[in-house]
């Protein structure tokens, strides 16, 4: 306002919170139209406000998700750096053929720094090994990694970062840090990119020798398994699909002179291939108690029967580890949805710095379900292995060259389904232990 | 790299490792307690 300050509040004499006083008593208030411009700064500054401290993950014009790069600075510095084509730089040099002579020293050298078992691998003849990607994505000799009794066994070998229960569809990466379930497993909306169907040859069951015995192991055991089968299949009599058991590989598959080991396909009898398949489908059917109502439910994490709740655990790989991944369980995958993110570091370093790291970074979601109800495994890129594998789905293409501009925003995937794998089961069925894939480097 | 698992349980679901904890393929994470009648 601009009233003359009135007598009672001039009068020096009087202390100065009288004259205070005074003044706001017997000041009058007169009210005033702002200009029209304040008024619009002013709706400018709280929409800025709002985009920019309110949701993590929002949807962009196209109806995409996009997360919020969210930490320090360091993590704005890493996250200023190309690290999708340093990524890949990484990956060429070390798909780079090695001189034979340097092999055994190099390999030996790298094991001994990152705490490798030479022991365990497969092909000990180091020096085919033609370069350390291929060393790195090494297998295990059989055997050397029994698969627990348990419900629930570790897909990798790692270390267990944090686990726990899901609340309010949130999930805890390191405590006090959540990111959301939705934006880290992709939600179905009308925006929502339309599925593939990838086809997947029924011979890739049997690529797997471990996997081989497994189910032998379990048809023999399980007497009603074409019962099962006939109920799936919902004919009445199974006789003419009398199931006899494959013959199982009597040796150790050698490595071939290259030093990557081909599928053993050598015990495959062509006519018995489908119904062996079948039978292979209906044994993890069998295990799992699916019934065909179960395909209808949705795989997303929101719809949790009543007395069951969400989990998750999550296991960090060290460069030393071994870098393929198996079935954790027995399950149906019926999708993948494929998020070209960032290749943030994963290490634990970076995962109590850096919000929504899982949900920034290229991952590959793979969803379906167990026994229980919903089951997800989601393996995460990170710099130094942002290629992704899956076993049975040859079209992923994980890391591939993206100019900056045409990047797809992170929050964003490209689905596929898995349902000519079993059309009995809507997915690819997976035994427990099962190699599923793995991770490259670059 | 990391493998995140999310999965449904039942509230009996019981996680058998700790934080930390270095695990192999194969080793068991948890199981579900069976109801003993």
């Amino acid at each position: 306002t601009t009233n003359p300050i009135p007598e009672s509040a001039k009068d020096k004499s009087r202390p100065l919170y009288q004259r205070l006083s005074a003044a706001w008593k017997d000041t009058p208030t007169k009210w005033y139209p702002l200009p029209l411009a304040v008024g619009a700064l002013l709706l400018v500054a709280i929409d800025y406000r709002k985009n920019h401290t309110g949701k993590e993950v929002h949807l962009d014009e196209h109806g995409n998700e996009v997360v919020k790069l969210k930490g320090p600075w360091q993590v704005h510095v890493l996250g200023a750096l190309p690290l999708r084509n340093l990524s890949r730089l990484w990956g060429y040099l070390n798909s780079l053929e090695l001189p034979v002579w340097f092999r055994p020293f190099g390999f030996r050298l790298y094991s001994y720094i990152f705490g490798c078992n030479l022991d365990e691998i497969e092909n000990t003849d180091l020096t085919q090994y033609k370069s350390l990607g291929d060393f790195f994505y090494r297998r295990l000799k059989d055997g050397v990694r029994p698969i627990a009794d348990s419900v629930l066994v570790s897909p990798a070998d790692g270390k267990v970062l944090h686990f726990g229960t899901i609340s309010d569809l949130h999930v805890e990466q390191v405590k006090g840090i959540t990111y959301s379930l939705d934006a880290f497993l992709g939600v179905e909306n009308p925006s929502s990119p339309s599925s593939t169907v990838i086809e997947i040859p029924k011979t890739e069951h049997h690529d797997n020798k471990n996997h081989e015995v497994v189910t032998d192991e379990e048809f023999a055991n399980v007497n009603g398994i074409q019962y099962s089968l006939g109920n799936l299949l919902g004919s009445g009599s199974t006789k003419s699909q009398q199931h006899q058991p494959r013959k199982t590989p009597t040796s150790t598959p050698s490595p071939s002179s290259s030093g990557t080991q081909t599928p053993d396909q050598t015990h495959l009898d062509p006519s018995q291939s489908v119904q062996d398949n079948l039978a292979h489908d209906a044994t993890v059917a069998y295990e799992m108690g699916v019934r065909p109502a179960l395909r209808r439910r949705s795989t997303s994490g929101s719809d949790v029967q009543e007395g069951h709740a969400l989990n998750f655990v999550v296991i960090y790989l060290a460069p030393g580890d071994y870098h393929r991944f198996h079935s954790p369980t027995a399950w149906i995958v019926q999708k993948r949805r494929h998020f070209v993110g960032e290749l943030f570091s994963v290490s634990p370093y970076m995962a109590k710095r850096l919000q929504n790291l899982f949900v920034l970074n290229e991952r590959v979601a793979l969803l379906g379900r167990w026994k229980h109800g919903f089951f997800g495994m989601v393996p995460v890129g990170a710099t130094n292995v942002g290629s992704i594998k899956i076993n049975f789905d040859s079209a992923l293409r994980t890391n591939e060259l993206h100019p900056r501009r045409s990047h797809p925003p992170p929050g964003t995937y490209t689905e596929a389904t898995y349902s000519s794998a079993s059309p009995i089961l809507g997915g690819k069925p997976l035994n427990k232990g099962e190699e599923m894939g793995g991770f490259c480097l670059g | 790299s990391t493998v995140v698992l999310v999965f449904e349980a039942p509230l009996s679901f019981e996680f058998k490792v700790g934080a930390g904890q270095k695990v192999k393929v194969g080793e068991v994470l948890g199981d579900v307690k069976e109801d003993v009648k």
